[in-house]
């Protein structure tokens, strides 16, 4: 999951890449 | 009935396309042609151009400060030795950084689509996102294609025509990054896909069971030929004279892999080459044990 915790962010809600 | 389920998806999924991607195919196809009452792309040919355009290039997402003050050599390249920094170095740099920029944009909005595909979110969130790791490069490529023609592609949501000339002469591996994309595209474009076409072959290349690692294959695959039959339908009504389209479409997949492989190794090798690149954390994440 740590690997991609962008991703998980990103499925997980609207956040938009630039604030994470 | 069960046609007018399949129907309902197709609709479903083309609206979902057209809610998350800025520049559709028709939109693209009609810009290319004039056929727009706007006024024309400003065309990036030379380094004088690029440099002219670089305030048009749309870099809404990465948070670098050259985003900010064009004018600015990049914060992040300035520990590179100026002796090998020469201006159309940096240029081809930030305009690198502008790629990446659109491309975490185009990251969030494939998210946002795959989200949309009925049953996608009901998948084990891991196997989510092995599928969007192994599918969003595959998707981006296919998205290139409709704003590409034999001399140059669309970029900044359209405003900027970009020739494939100039995009061959950047330095290397830029100069050869492209390359591979427009013999890609030419070839799709043949096809003549519609919105609604991409909209389901987008679906299915995202609801592919064989990607490396997936932990349950099989919801995975029932969602695919569900979409795989609303994409066979869907050709048979939009291109009724157009023979073996279906299969034709699916032998792209296997192109497809292949570009992207050697994409992501070109990325590595840039990484490598250029010391100080910065690799958005969000691709890193992507491209990391990827092929």
């Amino acid at each position: 999951k740590e690997k991609h915790k962008i991703l998980h962010q990103l499925l997980q809600n609207n956040t938009s890449p630039v604030d994470l | 009935p069960e046609a007018a389920d399949l129907r309902a998806l197709s609709r479903h999924l083309y609206e979902a396309y057209l809610k998350n991607f800025p520049l559709t195919k028709a939109k693209a196809r009609a810009i290319l042609s004039g056929k727009t009452g706007d006024k024309a792309p400003f065309v990036i040919h030379d380094m004088k151009s690029l440099m002219e355009g670089e305030q048009i290039i749309n870099c809404r997402q990465i948070p670098c400060q050259e985003h900010q003050q064009p004018q600015q050599p990049p914060a992040a390249f300035a520990a590179v030795g100026h002796a090998d920094c020469n201006m159309s170095g940096e240029l081809e740099l930030r305009f690198f950084n502008s790629c990446q920029s659109r491309s975490v944009e185009a990251v969030r909005e494939v998210t946002e689509f795959a989200k949309s595909i009925p049953g996608f979110v009901n998948l084990d969130l891991n196997d989510q996102v092995t599928l969007l790791k192994y599918g969003v490069i595959e998707i981006m490529i296919i998205m290139m294609a409709p704003l590409m023609n034999k001399d140059g592609t669309l970029i900044s949501y359209g405003q900027i025509f970009m020739t494939r000339e100039f995009l061959k002469s950047l330095r290397k591996p830029f100069g050869e990054m492209m390359e591979p994309k427009f013999e890609f595209s030419v070839k799709f474009n043949t096809l003549e896909l519609d919105d609604n076409d991409m909209a389901l072959f987008l679906a299915v290349i995202i609801l592919s069971g064989d990607r490396p690692g997936l932990l349950n294959v099989k919801p995975i695959e029932c969602l695919q030929e569900t979409v795989l039959h609303s994409l066979e339908l869907q050709l048979k009504i939009s291109h009724p004279d157009s023979l073996q389209l279906f299969a034709k479409l699916l032998q792209k997949m296997t192109d497809l892999r292949q570009i992207v492989t050697n994409h992501v190794h070109s990325i590595q090798l840039l990484k490598k080459r250029e010391v100080d690149m910065f690799l958005h954390p969000l691709l890193q994440e992507i491209m990391k044990d990827l092929y």
